[in-house]
């Protein structure tokens, strides 16, 4: 099982948009799919349909090992792909697990007890390098790392490239960064130009070939609970989303 | 002594780059204006010219208490405006502060240090509800929430509302919303108007009247470590600025 997650502590570059759209395109050709909204915002829980009032289970009871995890596992609207859900009260999760031992495997230990119900599993992670996101990259086999084509997203690469390291080398070894993917490209901007090439000199093939271009379908998406192939399959951020498809399952 | 938190949760909405532009403005009006950069992303220290080689004291000391805090203060390209800078340091500030006596008020008692020095204070927040944030609202005495004009904008807005609620009746009862500013408005894009409008319907005379427009210049400034007023003070993005500070400080 492939186990996947979106992390950049740098805030609105993309994490939430490409974890619902990745999910939705892999859901599409059948892999079967689970996300994981670890985000307190709860953005990708919104982003593909669901709202409090029609779940009644989360990532936090599941996480906290309060319930059997599958009791948190809900369909969408995309066949092959299920969510578990977030709510706000995961914000206290950060608080809680930091007394507690083994506090970096508890999302881990949650995901073994789901067993072979998954092929692939996708994990949006808060605008944080706290317990939560540490929990993701111990518990992933790889990460995606969102970077938007503006000047202070390339200031954060570097701490956010030693804390995955860390993770590697204390927690999960099997960690690797799967690539990092330029997203909201405007081609009108020469800033936008700037920055995926300085992203592409400092780190080469880790830069995934497909660039997430700026495109208003994408955004207007997530206010139809919708991921952007349901929303508008012909516009320019769908066609994006489903070339970096084939980056990230052509194993 | 005014204390002005920039404060959402929701990452990416214009939280460094208003409380850069708030306090290069303030400091061009003569108004003996501090910035401090809550953030360990440091955005708005860079954004402001200075490197972790070039300083070597931070709020991270100066908050828990190591230093006096006017260590920790240096000036910048516009006179009356100087800054605390951060550092990746401040991360750490989370775990560490959990376990202490009044965790919310190390930041307060920081600043009752600093006397008279400033007429204003303004302080960027990262992107989460976490102790630090919980330190700038019991320090303030007003918070201005930026909104980028995007679906999920909207949706953290009663999460953090309720925050600052419980932040003003356990901890702070002096604390106000100054207001709502509404960011990255692109006059072109339906969505820009519908989120602006919703925003007007539920929140009211909360909500600025000045709403910054998306403005190519407000995101080159930042990579020459300038505020707009000195990068280019002729752009929409300056003169927006200038607008909101009439708002501000026309008390
Ligand atoms: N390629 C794109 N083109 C246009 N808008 C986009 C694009 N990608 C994301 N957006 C919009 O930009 C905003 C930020 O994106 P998103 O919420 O996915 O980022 P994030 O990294 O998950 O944010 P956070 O740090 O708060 O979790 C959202 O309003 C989203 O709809
Ligand atoms: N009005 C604007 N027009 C165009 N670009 C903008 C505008 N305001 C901010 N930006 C750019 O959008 C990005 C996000 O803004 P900024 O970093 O200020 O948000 P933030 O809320 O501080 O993010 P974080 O949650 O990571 O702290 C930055 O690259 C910034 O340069
Ligand atoms: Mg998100
Ligand atoms: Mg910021």
């Amino acid at each position: 099982m492939r186990i996947i997650s979106l992390v950049n502590q740098k805030g609105g570059v993309g994490k939430t948009t490409s974890s619902v759209n990745i999910a939705a395109m892999l859901g599409k050709k059948s892999k079967r799919t689970l996300l994981i909204d670890l985000d307190p915002q709860a953005n990708a829980t919104s982003g593909l349909g669901l709202y409090e009032n029609n779940f009644n289970r989360s990532v936090y009871e599941a996480m906290l090992g309060n319930i059997d995890p599958r009791q948190a596992v809900y369909p969408t609207a995309i066949s092959n792909l299920s969510i578990m859900p977030a709510t706000k009260d995961l914000a206290g999760a950060e608080i809680e697990l930091v007394s507690e031992f083994n506090r970096e495997h508890f999302l881990k230990k949650m995901i073994t007890k789901l067993g072979d119900d998954f092929e692939i599993i996708i994990i949006d992670c808060p605008p944080s390098l706290g317990l939560l996101t540490i929990n993701a990259l111990t518990a992933s086999t790889e990460v995606i790392i969102p970077v938007q084509c503006e000047y202070f997203a390339l200031e954060g690469l570097a701490r956010l490239t030693q804390t995955i390291d860390t993770v590697k080398n204390a927690l999960n070894p099997e960690l690797k960064i799967k690539g990092v993917l330029m997203t909201m490209y405007d081609s009108r901007l020469g800033l936008s130009r700037q920055v995926d090439e300085e992203a592409r000199q400092h780190l080469g093939a880790l830069v995934f070939e497909t660039v997430i271009p700026r495109n208003v379908k994408l955004s207007e998406a997530p206010s139809f609970g919708e991921p952007i192939i349901n929303y508008d399959k012909k516009s320019k951020g769908a066609k994006a989303y489903k070339n970096l498809i084939k980056e990230i399952i052509n194993v």
